[in-house]
């Protein structure tokens, strides 16, 4: 078990798990590289409770600026596709037409902080990139090649976001993404 | 182990707690 470096102070609400979020830019002119991943990419602080939580949410402006991500991802997980904890993994993405990414970001970060997956260990973390012309949700687990846990985050995903049955969501590994360089081309697996 | 479970409601129903600000 990892150590915790944040506690919930006396009368918060404790949670499952420490959140760390994190900011990240994109600069558009420069290729995307691990190294100017790593440059771009700022942590904001750590979580242990809903109390905090909330504090630090209130702190951050989310949805006005074209071509930044907001993640929210277990204390001591990497955001790189390489880190141990996500070397076997993969994530589901969803893409938002402009207006509905605030919303949308905030139920799911609900969903994953009060455990509503009931998928053990499994849950990585969300990531909510905003784009010029549409926004894009994602929530990462350990393991892209279960399919049991891979199906219950997508039905957990469709019923916290109440999505319309048309939606698309497409599950994507980590090795993909690093095989073609991209976070969200190319998806192989699409439902 | 025992496992903390919030349903949405009781988290949005937090964010307005003295404590959450």
């Amino acid at each position: 078990s990892r150590r915790k470096t944040v506690c919930p102070a006396a009368g918060e609400h404790p949670l499952q798990y420490n959140y760390t979020f994190w900011y990240s830019r994109r600069t558009p002119s420069r290729p995307a590289s691990s190294q100017s991943y790593e440059q771009n990419i700022r942590q904001i602080g750590t979580v242990a409770s809903v109390d905090q939580f909330w504090r630090f949410y209130h702190l951050i402006r989310q949805g006005d600026l074209s071509g930044h991500s907001d993640h929210l991802f277990k204390e001591g997980i990497k955001l790189h596709v390489g880190d141990e904890s996500n070397r076997s993994g993969g994530k589901w993405i969803i893409r938002l037409r402009k207006g509905l990414a605030s919303r949308f970001w905030e139920n799911i970060i609900l969903a994953m902080l009060g455990e509503q997956f009931m998928v053990g260990e499994e849950i990585c973390g969300a990531v909510v990139s905003i784009r010029f012309q549409e926004d894009i949700l994602s929530i990462w687990n350990r393991t892209s090649n279960d399919q049991m846990t891979t199906s219950r985050i997508r039905d957990t995903l469709r019923r916290v976001l109440n999505l319309p049955t048309n939606t698309i969501m497409e599950y994507k590994t980590h090795n993909d993404s690093l095989r073609d360089n991209s976070s969200f081309r190319n998806t192989k697996i699409s439902l | 182990g025992t496992r903390i479970i919030y349903d949405r409601k009781f988290l949005l129903d937090c964010r307005n707690s003295p404590l959450a600000r």
